[in-house]
């Protein structure tokens, strides 16, 4: 079972990335289960066409012994099963706590004996790296993480951070670092920045999504862009790094910048 | 003695507006008082000329017995005082933890006693709204709060948990919301959505700062637009934001959006 996550600052492209490779693996025949750990709840919505209840939404109505595996996992486009962590009210407890009830609940529910997924995606919110943000790299959840950022000088502040939490928890169950996907969500495209960070990291760029008005159209429409232009550039571009990412095996341990060799690069900007 | 908080979604330009409107005040013979509370701990930049270290630094090296205020408070242009919370490491307990321990170490300092500041303005980040970032609005810490915001639906899903936040501590140490500011962070300009938006919630856009290179620019020599380009169209806005802001006495507790009517805000763009 191949498990990968895949963090980033919000609004820099997770769910995009993660719902179009999840169907470009799905339509490869996988068998695919992706994890929403925003509490933004909408990394779901392209693959089954409306929002879905979110793992604390149900444990609020239904508490823990009530709950069943088919009240939180959905089936989606291509057979993609998908869940929703969801979040507290703001101001209610800690934002990353439904990242934590859901995994113990889908853990309970022997949700991957029943499903047997091939691949497991987590999307994971990565502007605080704390909490129950920064538990599927705390336990272990997965293999490695992929980082989406853009050549903005505040993605690449994240990205870098979401890197220093992968060090920290590089002795207990630790999961390493894949790479960075460069995902074209700024009005700057200055790919050298990205591959000038991710070489200072001692990463490599597994891939770079361009801007395209496909991804917001096809959104619009509660689809990801494998299904609503499969024959598109772009699909073919999401295929790719779906395949990329699933065959990658050099996995390293970031090595992060300081906030002077940060600063360096956005002078570069 | 004025004090107000200014929120928002990561990079949307807080520490811009902050920075600006606190040389705007100074300008005009205010005694200021700038926290910044985003483990980011640059918004004094701009005002100092260089990274001062945080409350957090001093702590972990010295302990809260043996601090004292000028290790913690720095005095920038126009005499502004800076205090940067700072953030723990990522990974290590809560990232808001920064904002907890720099608000008690001012209270024991006894800081706002010592330099009397007319106005006070607390720079939040507003990403998740929990732990240290929702305590200015659980404890009560200011009269207001103003939500920097774009047309972006990123932005505005930010601006509105916000609101769920400001909401949920109604009833105890209220925080009102003063109004929104609508700053040019976004490719796309389209004012009509953030006063839809303002509309809604019950509240006023307070300003609007539109995209301006003056604001790098002067970001790159570590100095504020005021300062930069004291004559520049950018520095009059700043000083009728600031302004704006310091008389204003509409206050009122939001009324969030639900997901449907912001999904209804997204279609609008
Ligand atoms: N390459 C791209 N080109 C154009 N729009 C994009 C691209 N990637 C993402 N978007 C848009 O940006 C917004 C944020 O993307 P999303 O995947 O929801 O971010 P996240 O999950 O990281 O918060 C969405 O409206 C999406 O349609
Ligand atoms: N109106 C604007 N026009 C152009 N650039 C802006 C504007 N406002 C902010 N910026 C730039 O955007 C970046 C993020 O702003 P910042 O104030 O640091 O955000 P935040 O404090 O909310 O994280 C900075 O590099 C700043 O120079
Ligand atoms: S640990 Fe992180 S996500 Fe949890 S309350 Fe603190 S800031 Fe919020
Ligand atoms: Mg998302
Ligand atoms: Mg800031």
């Amino acid at each position: 079972m191949r498990k990968f996550c895949i963090y980033g600052k919000g609004g820099i492209g997770k769910s995009t990335v993660v719902s179009n490779i999840a169907a470009a693996l799905a339509e490869d025949g996988k068998t695919v289960m992706v994890m929403g750990c925003d509490p933004k709840s909408d990394m779901s919505r392209n693959l089954i066409g409306r929002r879905i209840p979110t793992v604390l939404d149900v444990f609020r109505a239904k508490g823990p012994d009530e709950m069943k595996l088919e009240e939180i996992v959905f089936e989606g486009f291509g057979g993609v099963y998908c869940v929703e962590s969801g979040g507290p009210e703001p101001g209610v407890g800690c934002a990353g706590r439904g990242v934590i009830t859901a995994t113990d609940m889908l853990a309970r529910l022997g949700a991957f004996n029943d499903l047997e997924p091939d691949v497991v995606i987590y999307d994971v919110l990565g502007d605080v790296v704390c909490g129950g943000f920064a538990m599927p790299l705390r336990k272990g959840l997965a293999d490695d993480v992929y980082v989406v950022t853009t050549c903005d000088p505040m993605a690449i502040y994240a990205a870098n951070n979401i890197c220093k939490g992968i060090k920290r928890f590089a002795d207990r169950g630790a999961v390493f670092l894949g790479g960075l996907i460069y995902n074209g969500r700024s009005v700057v495209d200055e790919p050298s920045i990205v591959e000038s960070f991710a070489a200072r990291l001692g990463a490599k760029v597994m891939g770079r999504i361009p801007m395209s008005e496909l991804i917001p159209r096809a959104e619009i429409r509660r689809k990801t862009v494998l299904e609503y232009a499969p024959d598109s550039e772009i699909a073919d571009m999401f295929r790719d790094l779906a395949l990329t990412i699933c065959l990658n095996k050099d996995r390293i341990m970031p090595e992060p910048l300081s906030d002077d060799e940060l600063d360096k690069i956005n002078e570069e900007i």
